[in-house]
């Protein structure tokens, strides 16, 4: 699964 | 923020822009696809619920709002302008896009980076943005004369799609932990819809006549 970042994009 | 990512956004906030122009100008929406409006209203809805919660930063926060409400006040104008809504060319906008939506729910359920709410919204955001533009080609490709505002409109929603893929090559080269499959290959089915458009746009362009689809 994808590690925890938020979205930063747009 | 690289230089790929933010020629992408203004290239989208310019298309907005030129949208909110020609409506304005002209007060008219002929050759615009309430549909489309109507589903990138939804993307941005479902894409930035994390707008009062995750502060990323100034810039992230104000362009989230300027998407939002632009794309509420087209549809608002499109559906009750008493002088913008008469232009609506309602008979020819007949994209059935409630299966764009539904697909996207399914694939979102089906695929996506974590089973939460955000994260499925996130990613059916991003499947529905893919084939937002649908029901728009298909007015253009209905409607004889694009005007040269409307033909903008779609070049550059469709460019900015663009940079963003060039930003997602730059970031995954330069980040470790970057690699963010599912917006990559939306992305690339997203920037493939136009692919004919751009080049009867660039025809159109290049002989310097007025742009038509094929139908």
């Amino acid at each position: 699964t994808q590690p925890e970042e938020p979205h930063d994009e747009l | 923020m690289n230089v790929f990512r933010f020629a992408g956004d203004m290239t989208h906030l310019f298309s907005v822009l030129v949208l909110l122009l020609k409506i304005y100008a002209t007060k008219s929406c002929s050759g615009i696809s309430l549909k489309t409006q109507e589903l990138y209203a939804l993307v941005f809805l479902t894409r930035y619920l994390d707008l009062l919660t995750d502060f990323i930063s100034l810039y992230n926060t104000v362009m989230k709002l300027v998407f939002i409400s632009s794309s509420l006040a087209i549809v608002w104008c499109m559906r009750a302008h008493p002088v913008v809504r008469r232009t609506y060319d309602k008979d020819q906008d007949t994209f059935r896009h409630y299966t764009l939506v539904a697909g996207s729910l399914v694939l979102a359920l089906l695929f996506h980076d974590r089973f939460t709410i955000r994260e499925v919204c996130w990613a059916f955001s991003i499947y529905l943005e893919a084939v937002a533009i649908l029901p728009q080609l298909v007015l253009l490709q209905r409607s004889r004369n694009v005007d040269n505002l409307t033909g903008q409109y779609v070049f550059f929603l469709g460019a900015y799609r663009a940079f963003y893929i060039l930003n997602w090559i730059y970031r995954y080269f330069t980040e470790q932990h970057f690699s963010r499959w599912i917006p990559w290959i939306a992305g690339l089915v997203q920037t493939g819809l136009y692919a004919d458009f751009f080049y009867y746009y660039y025809l159109s362009w290049k002989n310097n006549v007025k742009l038509q689809l094929p139908a």
